[in-house]
């Protein structure tokens, strides 16, 4: 981890579904890559961080030092992927279910 | 109706899916999971759905969600009688197809009919054996379970099946059914008005429904929660929880909030002195002590001594947050 970039980026995980304790109803996947978002939207914000306008105002206003108090914009996903999961229902049917924004694609400054 | 290939499909199947782990052998786990449920169609069906969806994206059905509902079979009047219990289906889950799959046992060809012959046991008697009559047809009836007595076992559909050459799976689209009525307790019987041999068995090749549906709430925030964040594993009468199969002792120690005393009021404790001058003064400097803000709170009269105006009787013991104008209007430009 330490040597991760500074900047608002994706960053690796894998989720385990026994680590969360849905293991005994999770058919499948066992586990996946989930990633997650993290890092500095501080200004000026490169264009890698993708940020969008109000980002963009937000930090210049924040390193302007108008108003005290402005946090800097917040490292998030931007694009996500869905996750089929095979599982036991309650009466213990095999249920499919497709499941959206369970996976980062991209992060962005927001 | 579509046939799926014969009933060996399930054992070929599975070997198929542990053969063919993929990247992260996610097939293998499950039927590993399944235990061994995972010889029976419908688990294998699942399987193969997933592994679809998994390699190439394709939803299922054109959906977000696939139902499974096994049948439970009793023996009513030496037939075999399976029952569904559909309601685990969401209420934000529109049902697409659903379709009802079985297995036909291969026909028992009636046996074939010797003419008589004629002469009997003559040497060269000619015998013509006629040909063997048509097997039985079967009938797949469908019934309401619901309470309702209205409706309670109304034949919810009916169809005649064509006995295929050999035994094999077959699916019938009872998706107008499934949409239309609602029904979420069926029964079904597949009766070709024989006798049975035997009193029937279950057995992995035991019917079973597929709903393919769109879940309307799989959009919201946390969809995953809903249907995959169960109960806590330990059940609540469970006088020692089991530790989770592969957990540490979890060193984390719990610690309740401490709560000092009783909480009678909102008052802010350790705050008894009287105001320092009429709490309606309109000036302070900041080298004087702050005025405390607090002002006694005026009881509530009751109601018989309401109609007495002006009776004003402070009790010293409890303070609310007050501010003078001049504090009012630096707060109201802050």
């Amino acid at each position: 981890q330490w040597d991760e970039p500074r900047v608002c980026s994706r960053r690796y995980l894998k989720v385990d579904f026994a680590d969360i304790g849905w293991s005994e109803w999770v058919l499948s996947p066992k586990s996946f890559d989930a990633y997650y978002c993290a890092g500095a939207c501080e200004f000026p914000m490169p264009k890698v961080v993708r940020p969008s306008n109000h980002a963009t105002i937000q930090s210049i206003v924040r390193a302007v030092g108008i108003v005290p108090g402005i946090p800097e914009p917040c490292c998030v996903p931007d694009k996500m992927n869905s996750l089929g999961v095979l599982f036991l229902d309650e009466n213990r049917n095999v249920v499919l279910k497709v499941y959206p924004n369970m996976s980062v694609e991209t992060c962005a400054c927001r | 109706s579509h046939t799926a290939p014969a009933w060996s499909a399930p054992l070929a199947a599975v070997r198929g899916l542990r053969e063919d782990q993929d990247s992260h052998g996610s097939a293998g786990d499950a039927v590993a999971a399944l235990g061994p449920s995972a010889q029976d169609m419908v688990a294998v069906h699942m399987l193969r759905l997933y592994e679809k969806y998994s390699r190439q994206g394709a939803r299922p059905g054109g959906g977000n969600t696939v139902r499974s509902f096994r049948a439970r079979m009793e023996v009513v009047d030496q037939k075999a009688m399976y029952f569904f219990n559909l309601t685990s289906m969401q209420d934000s889950e529109m049902i697409l197809t659903a379709t009802f799959h079985f297995y036909t046992e291969p026909p028992r060809w009636p046996q074939v009919r010797e003419a008589m012959c004629k002469p009997p046991r003559a040497k060269n008697a000619s015998c013509r054996l006629l040909p063997p009559g048509p097997p039985a047809r079967q009938h797949l009836l469908f019934r309401s379970l619901s309470q309702n007595s209205a409706t309670q076992g109304l034949l919810r559909g009916a169809m005649t099946l064509v006995p295929p050459p050999r035994g094999l799976w077959q699916a019938k689209d009872i998706s107008a059914r499934a949409r239309g009525d609602g029904e979420l307790l069926l029964s079904a019987q597949l009766d070709s008005g024989e006798k049975e041999l035997g009193v029937p068995k279950p057995s992995p090749r035991g019917p079973y429904i597929l709903i393919y549906a769109n879940d309307l709430a799989i959009a919201e925030p946390n969809s995953v929660a809903v249907t995959l964040q169960r109960y806590d594993p330990f059940p609540a009468g469970d006088p020692e929880p089991r530790a989770a199969p592969n957990s540490s002792a979890d060193p984390r120690v719990r610690r309740a909030a401490q709560v000092s005393g009783p909480l009678l009021d909102n008052e802010l404790p350790g705050l008894d002195e009287r105001p320092a001058h009429a709490p309606h003064a309109h000036h302070y400097h900041k080298h004087e002590l702050w005025p405390s803000p607090f002002r006694a709170l005026k009881p509530r009269p009751g109601r018989k001594d309401r109609r007495k105006k002006g009776q004003d009787t402070f009790l010293g013991s409890s303070q609310v947050l007050d501010f003078d104008e001049k504090t009012m209007q630096k707060a109201r430009r802050k």
